[in-house]
């Protein structure tokens, strides 16, 4: 038996909303530590982990170790008639093939459940060994989600290198180049608007933009984003959900040849 | 010319 009750509801929604165009199925995994997932893109360059920790949720009961194999474009639907402000609920029996989401009203004066068919995904989980990285860049995601949209217009490709300048994202395409310079900035009103460079070594990679926008959809979820660069590792960008755990998009680097 | 690489190339299964 799993029941997970999350009072604030939206940040299911808005995780959703951030995976469902880079994967198609799914499965959660619900564990004493918490509600978790990972799984690649269908060309195998990105992977996504999101991690909720139990402590997050509101009420968190999970029996037995359980895996729930979902379509993320049917999960996001579904969440997607949810109010924003209303507490969310996931039900599963052990070895059902069913899950149900129970809307309430903060008001409890509406209470709506939906019930999805779960479907059997083979995936096989990667070991994410922890890394040293040689950047660790922490910006707000906005801004973030700005430089790549904006970079994407002008070429398929960013490069991100980071120097004690700064970091500097790069791109060409066949009607010229563009280069953004972000520095250190950590004299700022509110925290959330620093950026904040730390450098063991300088590095520079080279990533596909579709998938950089991609990632920014979860820009809703945290106004600041990490990214962590190594070279000969994938590009982590990583989105904080409130205080209960993180959504990090794993990137493979492009190669010169 | 970019080669772009798998996420398997650096991460092992479990």
């Amino acid at each position: 038996m799993l029941e997970l009750r999350l009072v604030q509801g939206s940040l299911l929604k808005k995780v959703l909303e951030s995976v469902k165009d880079l994967v198609n199925d799914a499965n959660f995994d619900c564990s004493a530590t918490g509600f978790s997932l990972q799984a690649m893109d269908s060309s195998h360059v990105a992977l996504v982990a999101l991690l909720l920790r139990s402590e997050g949720f509101e009420h968190y009961r999970c029996d037995r170790n359980l895996s729930m194999g979902m379509n993320l474009n049917n999960m996001a639907k579904m969440l997607k008639c949810a109010g924003n402000d209303d507490i969310v609920t996931i039900k599963a029996d052990d070895g059902g093939d069913t899950v149900t989401f129970m809307f309430e009203s903060p008001t409890q004066d509406k209470i709506a459940d939906f019930e999805m068919k779960l479907m059997d995904i083979d995936s096989e989980h990667l070991g994410i060994p922890e890394a040293e990285f040689q950047a660790i860049v922490r910006m707000p995601s906005a801004e973030f989600a700005r430089i790549c949209k904006d970079l994407s217009s002008i070429g398929d490709t960013v490069v991100i290198s980071v120097t004690k300048e700064g970091v500097k994202f790069s791109t060409r395409g066949d009607i010229g180049t563009a280069n953004i310079v972000c520095r250190q900035n950590t004299t700022v009103d509110k925290p959330e608007d620093a950026t904040v460079i730390e450098m063991q070594e300088p590095v520079s990679l080279t990533f596909a933009l579709r998938y950089m926008n991609s990632f920014t959809k979860a820009t809703p979820l945290s106004n600041q984003v990490t990214i962590s660069l190594s070279s000969e590792l994938p590009v982590v960008v990583e989105y904080k959900v409130a205080e209960m755990g993180y959504i990090r998009f794993y990137l493979a680097p492009k190669l010169e040849e | 010319k970019q080669k772009q690489q798998v996420i398997s190339r650096f991460f092992a299964p479990k």
